[in-house]
């Protein structure tokens, strides 16, 4: 595993770790959406469809099984406990997230490796987290006020992105026969979504004010 | 090849 590929690893898990804080913590959801949750949630359910029959390694077993339980319970606080409940933008947070669900099936269906369960569901997983994002984004718009964990969540979540394409990179020169065109074409879709709030988020830590994102 | 695609990435 080279250094970008746990670099981007290391930056999916502290965004996670980073939502786990805000929503267990300080027990609020405020700013999060939870039609993207909803979509990670079914991105890593499908995805990881392997996990107790294929072994890679401990390190992966271990990362898929966290991936796994904290996007579920990040969905379980918005929408059954309490307090974060009461704290979640519902009226802002109105992207037709079903919308994205299917194309990506279909997309699946039509575009993958090998025609089988396993393979056809890890491929919808990869279209599915491209566009994951979007509701959030849609949400960070409309929200006049972006706290400071909210935008290092996405922060972080974009740098993962980014540092894996780093990653296909290094490994498209280092490894014979590696090539991944449904892996880098998702991949690159999805760090472009990110360069809009990448321009603002960064622009706000240089002059040191508050992070707000144009209408 | 039939060779079962190996998804080593997260």
């Amino acid at each position: 595993m080279n250094a970008f590929r746990l670099a981007g690893d290391m930056t999916h898990l502290i965004s996670v770790l980073v939502l786990l804080l805000k929503i267990h913590t300080i027990k609020s959801c405020a700013g999060i959406s939870l039609k993207t949750q909803e979509l990670y949630a079914l991105v890593f359910a499908t995805r990881y469809l392997d996990i107790f029959t294929d072994f890679i390694s401990l390190y992966n077993t271990v990362m898929k099984l966290i991936f796994l339980g904290s996007s579920f319970s990040i969905v379980w606080y918005m929408r059954r406990h309490k307090l974060v409940q009461r704290s979640y933008d519902k009226d802002h947070d109105t992207f037709r997230h079903q919308l994205l669900v299917l194309p990506c099936l279909i997309l699946a269906l039509l575009i993958h490796e090998q025609f089988t369960f396993k393979e056809v569901m890890w491929t919808f997983s990869i279209y599915l987290e491209a566009v994951a994002i979007l509701p959030q984004l849609v949400l960070l718009q409309r929200t006049r006020n972006i706290d400071n964990l909210t935008g290092q969540y996405v922060f972080f979540l974009g740098a993962y992105r980014s540092l894996y394409i780093l990653n296909w990179i290094y490994r498209y020169f280092t490894e014979p026969h590696y090539v991944h065109w449904i892996t880098w074409i998702s991949g690159l879709v999805q760090t472009l979504l990110y360069a809009d709030f990448f321009y603002y988020y960064i622009s706000s830590w240089k002059n040191n004010v508050k992070l707000t994102l144009p209408a | 090849g039939t060779e079962e695609n190996d998804h080593d990435e997260l």
